[in-house]
């Protein structure tokens, strides 16, 4: 039950191979056409939801 | 792995509170 951005944010997320996860800037870049406010809204959501999470600080994040 | 031991530490801890998170608010429905 994603909406389509939600289902972009996690997709990368869950793609990324990096132990520390994806940085919020690569998120950034790779959805250009998402605002900043966006991406956040879908990272916040996601968290609550228990699907992602943040790594070694608050701006990378890994797929649970 | 670049990261250092207390950097994966966190990492499976947050997981781990994200997988608690997952389940509970499956439970929910």
């Amino acid at each position: 039950g994603f909406t389509a951005n939600q289902s972009q944010v996690f997709n990368l997320i869950k793609s990324c191979p990096l132990a520390e996860g994806i940085a919020m800037q690569s998120l950034m870049t790779s959805l250009k056409y998402l605002t900043t406010y966006d991406i956040r809204t879908c990272l916040k959501f996601l968290i609550n939801e228990g699907h992602i999470f943040s790594t070694v600080d608050d701006d990378h994040f890994k797929s649970t | 792995s670049n990261l250092t031991p207390e950097q994966q530490k966190k990492i499976e801890e947050n997981r781990q509170r994200a997988l608690a998170r997952r389940a509970e608010r499956l439970a929910q429905g």
